[in-house]
């Protein structure tokens, strides 16, 4: 089962329409790994993207160079699914 | 397992087989009110199911209302079974809904996507497309909301078979899609179409791959206002609404193009709550909520349905 431990999801704030084209380019940097779960739109939309744990730091580092702003929405997604998977199976129970 | 559709758990998650086993139960205990219908087979062979909801005549006026199709969202399939045991409590209890089933049908597929959300379950969570092989390829997998005949391949689709939103080799590739297009293309007889998906709080309606209006444009926006603020009123959760070119962004190959360019003027796409932090992993403590608000707004569309007939 695919373990996402470590996996951050970030909110990322693109101020303007470069900022979005900029974030735009992060989505087709296949490397990463970026799971975007709010694709970038339009100004202002918040961006929602889960980050692997190996690319967090290259993620961020691009994003602040770029001045745009971002919070981490999830600290780790695993975490998140563990209580999902408790919480189904202690009602199973 | 549950013994009756009273008992069952509507506020937390469940496996295809205990939903699978929650339609059965619906079934046997309603079997004046409710059938189920398997429309076909998934990629993997697991049988795709479809409940109808008919108080009698013969290829009445449809409404369909679909769940699952992108399956690591969760809420929506949750909030499926939630309105099928919501549709027969209040049929004969709540005068707009039983004018509806006294004069349209409805059917409601769940798990639109079986081998997608079996996945997510067994091996990754956060599984998004469908499970078919692309030839060449070692990625797995079509989004099924890219993979419609309707500006199939324009820009809003990636032709990548490794991105999330791959639209397959052709139009209606994907036997999940397919299914439903048969379906539909037989009854003859939808007049509203609803696909269900999350998150980001959206109500939208025709065009996703252009910028042109929908004929029947001004009629569907006041309809997703009046749905937005019959949902908003429950619990305050805040709605935007419009064309998915305008309120998102270009997407091609959706479902709802299709069905509208079937003549099925009522179809509209949701993408219910997070309100939060959670993204696809909302806590299973909100999927009653989501459900109730959401209902609200169909209610509404499948209201306006009955009362233009066209």
């Amino acid at each position: 089962k695919e373990n996402f431990a470590g996996h951050q999801v970030l909110r990322i704030s693109a101020a303007d329409e470069a900022q979005v084209q900029k974030v735009k380019e992060l989505e087709d940097l296949e490397h990463l790994q970026l799971d975007f779960w709010r694709g970038p739109t339009h100004p202002g939309a918040p961006i929602d993207v889960r980050v692997p744990f190996p690319s967090l730091q290259a993620v961020k580092i691009f994003l602040e160079a770029h001045g745009i702003g971002y919070t981490t929405m999830i600290e780790d997604v695993q975490a998140l699914l563990d209580e999902e998977q408790e919480q189904m199976f202690a009602l199973r129970a | 397992w549950a013994r009756s559709s009273d008992t069952f758990n509507y506020a937390t998650y469940h496996t295809l087989e205990e939903i699978y086993g929650f339609l059965d139960l619906l079934v046997a205990e309603h079997p004046q009110l409710v059938s189920k219908l398997q429309i076909g087979s998934s990629y993997e062979g697991r049988p795709i199911y479809v409940l109808k909801f008919s108080t009698g005549g013969s290829n009445r006026p449809a409404i369909w209302i679909d769940t699952g199709i992108h399956s690591r969202e969760w809420v929506t399939q949750a909030s499926g079974v939630w309105f099928a045991k919501k549709i027969t409590q209040d049929y004969g209890q709540d005068p707009t809904l039983t004018a509806i089933l006294d004069s349209l049908d409805i059917f409601l597929e769940i798990v639109t996507n079986p081998d997608g959300f079996a996945f997510t379950h067994s091996k990754n969570r956060m599984w998004r497309k469908t499970r078919s092989l692309t030839e060449g390829s070692s990625c797995v997998g079509v989004d099924p909301n890219r993979n419609w005949d309707a500006g199939f391949g324009l820009p809003g689709a990636s032709s990548n078979p490794c991105s999330e939103t791959y639209h397959g080799k052709f139009a209606n590739s994907e036997v999940e899609v397919k299914s439903i297009v048969d379906f539909v293309k037989n009854h003859g007889n939808i007049k509203a179409f609803i696909s269900i998906h999350s998150y980001s709080q959206l109500l939208m309606y025709p065009y996703g791959y252009t910028e042109e209006a929908a004929p029947d444009r001004d009629e569907l926006d006041q309809v997703a206002k009046s749905a937005v603020t019959a949902l908003t009123s429950l619990y305050g959760t805040k709605f935007e609404y419009g064309s998915i070119i305008k309120t998102i962004y270009q997407a091609s190959g959706t479902t709802v193009d299709w069905t509208y360019s079937q003549g099925i003027k009522y179809s509209f796409t949701f993408e219910l709550r997070d309100t939060g932090r959670y993204g696809f992993l909302l806590p299973a403590s909100q999927i009653v909520p989501t459900a109730q608000e959401t209902w609200l707004a169909l209610r509404i569309i499948m209201e306006h349905t009955l009362n233009h007939p066209y």
